[in-house]
């Protein structure tokens, strides 16, 4: 996988968990 | 008609997705600001970062979703992210803006350091779905439908979403059929636009790429 869909993926990963601060 | 369970689940995919947007601020940003390419990247960054933070919210209120495996959540919201962000801006971009803002908002995506080879089409998308004059629940239910895709990357269990997705379908064709009885080919035009989305999703990665070099 890219970079780009990685920092995608963590997004995801801390917005499913419901946490938004970083 | 539409029966008493799928008018509920309509309703309830409309609340999400009436919920589902980014803040204000962000979006006031984006109209009232004058920027440098440097700090359009670093808005737009922001943007989609924040979008990718909403579109969770809305795809948890899926009914059904949360009870997937975990690592198939991530692979539906990994794969649909940029087609969901796309059909969102399009919907926006279509919006009736106060005068002159839709020029705005299109000369600062033109400016933003991306080529005209990604852009055109991205234009050309938007142009389409604004010619499909969609209502709100169809924009919601197609956003769903989209996100609940079983044949993306990285999948496992494909017949639960399935399950999930096939009752979404069912409510937007019968939605088309209320709505536009005149127009018996909206429901199919409104599933052509998925498959244009996943040319736009394909390409996405290459216009990133064109997008840092710049």
């Amino acid at each position: 996988p890219s970079g780009n869909s990685i920092g995608l993926e963590a997004i995801i990963r801390k917005a499913l968990m419901g946490k938004y601060d970083d | 008609e539409l029966t008493q369970e799928q008018l509920s689940l309509l309703n309830y995919i409309l609340d999400a997705y009436n919920k589902y947007r980014i803040p204000l601020d962000m979006a006031k940003n984006l109209l009232q600001e004058q920027f440098s390419a440097d700090e359009n990247f670093i808005l737009l960054t922001e943007m989609a970062t924040s979008h990718v933070q909403v579109l969770v919210e809305f795809t948890k209120r899926l009914p059904g979703f949360q009870s997937l495996d975990h690592e198939d959540q991530i692979a539906l919201l990994k794969g649909s992210a940029v087609e969901a962000m796309f059909l969102r801006s399009a919907q926006i971009f279509n919006r009736k803006l106060p005068h002159g803002h839709s020029e705005m908002l299109e000369d600062r995506i033109r400016k933003s350091g991306i080529s005209d080879e990604y852009i055109n089409p991205m234009f050309n998308f938007y142009k389409s779905v604004g010619e499909l004059q969609m209502t709100q629940e169809e924009h919601a239910l197609l956003t769903a439908v989209t996100i609940l895709s079983p044949d993306r990357p990285f999948v496992k269990d494909v017949l639960s979403i399935e399950r999930l997705q096939e009752p979404m379908l069912e409510v937007l064709h019968t939605f088309c059929k209320l709505h536009h009885p005149h127009n018996p080919q909206h429901f199919a035009r409104l599933l052509g636009r998925l498959t244009e989305l996943r040319t736009l999703n394909h390409h996405h990665t290459e216009m990133l790429m064109s997008w840092r070099v710049n």
